[in-house]
């Protein structure tokens, strides 16, 4: 498709024709758009260094770099239509995959990732990153929330209660995101909901990131005696899946989005099934 | 008898810094998992008593655990079956139902009876789901405030033909 885009009445979403990537989200409803390019990185796990003998472990995120490694230069793409859905499917490698969703009356973009086994077979441990990249001008500032209620200011390199002298430009400026992290200048807001803890920065102005998995080959000396190495059932690595939902808005109208959509995504709807008639319960009414 | 105990005393000791953390050992981080999946299971039966307390049936319930890799024995293999969504929150929610099936087309209809439009049936072979279903049946659903709704599903006509089973891998 030389334009692949996907859409619903609040949303238009479109893609690089050549890389598979997001490249741009246009809020219908309001009449603007930003360029907003996502993909997935590594951090390279210190095993220690000159520098300080820390590695990177169940304690301690320490990358031994500030630039983080694309998964991918590209991904395969399959585009997907119906009247309920409509879902690019992004293949960036044999352990990393996303569907980008939009459904009928949803303002959000539903970003489904799966990321796993993480290969460690070049000895080099991993923290993987989904990266989001704007224009937006945010002056090394952004947004993070505290246990899903108070979203506090953050500043690159800075502290509001003491001096900081940063030793770790990329793990120094990792906060914890229990529910959302967003970006903004004067007028726009781009919020990323996340449906669990991640760790969360803004390296680079314009930008934002979310730590989705990690796999770790050496112990971080705090005690615990192993790496975080989580196997899973067959001892290949864990596979993780999660959800990212996009929400690009005015910024004076963010809230009204974002409040809601956390509740949602932190206590959903829940499905029972039965078999044949099933029960006939206390009728629910549309809307 | 269901039981909500197990689930609660299960998040209590995961209140430890290293269950919140993930700082524990793997075996300890295994023996988190087996408490909270076995305070998950002691609570999906009292939600199975509740419902048949309001629905007065006695009828089975399933509870598909793996929906996110589009698993679910019982859409998968029952051609006639009863999807009911509980709403937590304190507002009706419209919320999109997405389950495997085998068949090729279906009828869903809401709970006052109508029938609800439109309904999608998309391959799975798109996903690449760990399920044996090779296709997912897309309906919107909604619910009341702190409340449930059941919407009735029927399988129309068969799986499509040259779509063969696929079982789950793993």
């Amino acid at each position: 498709d030389p334009e692949p885009w996907i859409e619903n009445e609040h949303l238009r979403v479109l893609f690089d024709p050549v890389t598979g990537h997001l490249r741009e989200i246009q809020n219908l409803a309001k009449g603007f758009s930003l360029p907003v390019f996502q993909s997935f990185y590594w951090y390279n796990a210190s095993a220690g260094d000159g520098q300080s003998p820390q590695a990177s472990g169940a304690y301690i995120f320490r990358p031994n770099g500030s630039v983080p490694i694309p998964v991918a230069k590209r991904a395969a793409t399959r585009l997907l239509k119906t009247p309920l859905v409509q879902e690019l499917h992004q293949n960036f490698s044999a352990w990393c995959s996303q569907v980008l969703r939009l459904r009928p009356g949803q303002p959000y973009l539903e970003l489904e990732w799966t990321v796993g086994p993480i290969p460690v077979s070049d000895g080099l441990g991993k923290e993987i990153i989904s990266r989001f990249e704007t224009p937006l001008r945010t002056a090394g500032r952004f947004y993070t929330d505290s246990n899903g209620r108070q979203v506090l200011e953050r500043r690159r390199d800075y502290r509001p209660t003491w001096n900081l002298s940063q030793s770790e430009p990329v793990a120094g400026n990792y906060y914890p995101v229990n529910t959302r992290i967003f970006i903004k200048d004067q007028k726009v807001q781009l919020t990323v909901l996340t449906d669990r803890s991640q760790g969360g920065s803004s390296i680079l102005d314009g930008s934002l990131e979310l730590m989705v998995h990690r796999r770790l080959l050496n112990d971080d000396n705090r005690g615990l005696g192993e790496p975080l190495d989580e196997p899973g059932d067959d001892g290949r690595g864990l596979v993780v899946r999660g959800r990212h939902l996009v929400l690009l808005d005015t910024a004076v109208a963010a809230a009204d989005l974002h409040r809601p959509r956390a509740q949602e995504m932190v206590t959903p709807p829940y499905v029972v099934l039965a078999p044949g008639p099933g029960p006939h319960l206390r009728q629910g009414s549309p809307g | 008898p269901g039981d909500s105990s197990v689930l609660r005393e299960a998040v209590a000791v995961a209140q430890h810094h290293d269950a919140v953390a993930g700082t524990e050992r793997q075996h300890v981080a295994n023996d988190y998992a087996r408490q909270l999946a076995k305070g998950w299971d002691s609570c999906q039966v009292l939600v199975a008593n509740a419902l048949s307390l309001l629905g007065d049936t006695k009828g089975p319930f399933e509870f598909c655990n793996a929906l996110n890799i589009s698993v679910c024995p019982l859409s998968e293999t029952t051609p006639h079956f009863t999807v009911i969504l509980y709403n937590p929150l304190a507002r009706g929610v419209a919320w999109p139902v997405r389950l495997p099936v085998r068949g090729s087309s279906y009828a869903v209809t809401d709970p006052q009876g109508q029938p609800v439009v439109p309904v999608s049936c998309v391959t799975q072979r798109l996903r690449g789901g760990a399920g044996g279903a090779p296709g997912e049946l897309l309906f919107q659903a909604w619910a009341p405030p702190l409340g449930f709704s059941t919407f009735e599903v029927k399988q129309l006509s068969p799986a499509a033909p040259g779509d063969p089973p696929r079982w789950p891998s793993g």
